[in-house]
């Protein structure tokens, strides 16, 4: 059986609000390591893949491999039952028909218990390669999330530009075109706000912006994302979590 | 214009 108890049910929440928009059905896969999720987007462009370790639970109990299919619209409604500072305990048998998720509030000694009925999901997994990209770029998540949301209302794709003397966002739309250029930068004060960019040659790819934008939804889980990119390979877009975390791939377009 | 080309034309099914 499945045991495992979260600190605090806002990073479930956190993660489900984040990809419900991209996949609507997916598995959650518990084994001893911790739960992982990988799914496609409906229009196959882009991946999830997310891990919440076992070591982020306290306790945690996963006897053999179950696979939670869940309908995350149908998960949402329930988490949103939970304040983001409950303690959040998941169970579900080894053949489990449904998932029992238990809210307990310590400081107003209040308990809820919830009950989602699952799903039989024949779920496509894909292969991710160990990939040494050609550039990582590490920014704050909240301005990524504004140089996405910004550019969109230019245009469908961005290009992303990496050299030695920083990351340029560009697009071109039927009213204009625009560009956020990131040059290195260290916050003394606040690391999280730092920009780094590592780099073993120069990248330059092109991307559509309503995914990115859709990524971005998960900005609250982490300060900081990492975007890793190689031409001619799949961008990634990394948040980190305590103890795992929430990645998107996305297939780069090509040619003109 | 440009081609989007899927995910799985990146990474194989296992």
């Amino acid at each position: 059986m499945l045991e495992a108890r979260l600190e605090q049910a806002q990073i479930l929440k956190k993660v489900v609000e984040a990809i419900k928009d991209l996949v609507q059905d997916c598995n959650f896969d518990c084994n001893d390591a911790g739960i992982q999720l990988q799914a496609m987007d409906n229009s196959h462009v882009a991946l999830v893949s997310m891990k919440l370790g076992s070591e982020g639970f306290s306790p945690y109990r996963c006897d053999r491999n179950i696979a939670l299919g869940i309908n995350l619209n149908s998960l949402m409604k329930v988490l949103r039952a939970a304040a983001n500072e409950d303690l959040l305990t998941l169970k579900a048998e080894d053949q489990p028909d449904s998932l029992n998720l238990l809210f307990e509030s310590s400081s107003q000694d209040r308990l809820s218990e919830y009950d989602i009925k699952l799903m039989d999901i024949d779920q496509e997994h894909l292969g991710i390669p160990d990939t040494e990209y050609a550039a990582t770029i590490t920014l704050p998540s909240a301005e990524f999330q504004r140089i996405c949301r910004d550019l969109s209302a230019l245009s469908e794709s961005v290009s992303i530009e990496a050299n030695k003397d920083g990351v340029k966002f560009a697009c071109s739309g039927d009213i204009g075109n625009g560009s956020v250029t990131l040059r290195p930068h260290t916050n003394v004060e606040d690391e999280d706000k730092s920009t780094k960019i590592e780099l073993t040659e120069p990248v330059n790819l092109t991307f559509s912006l309503k995914y990115l934008v859709n990524f971005c939804k998960a900005s609250s889980l982490s300060a900081t994302v990492r975007l890793c990119l190689s031409n001619e390979v799949p961008l990634l877009v990394e948040y980190q979590m305590g103890a795992g975390y929430l990645r998107f791939y996305l297939a780069p377009k090509i040619g003109d | 214009t440009s081609n989007q080309p899927t995910i799985q034309s990146f990474f194989q099914q296992r």
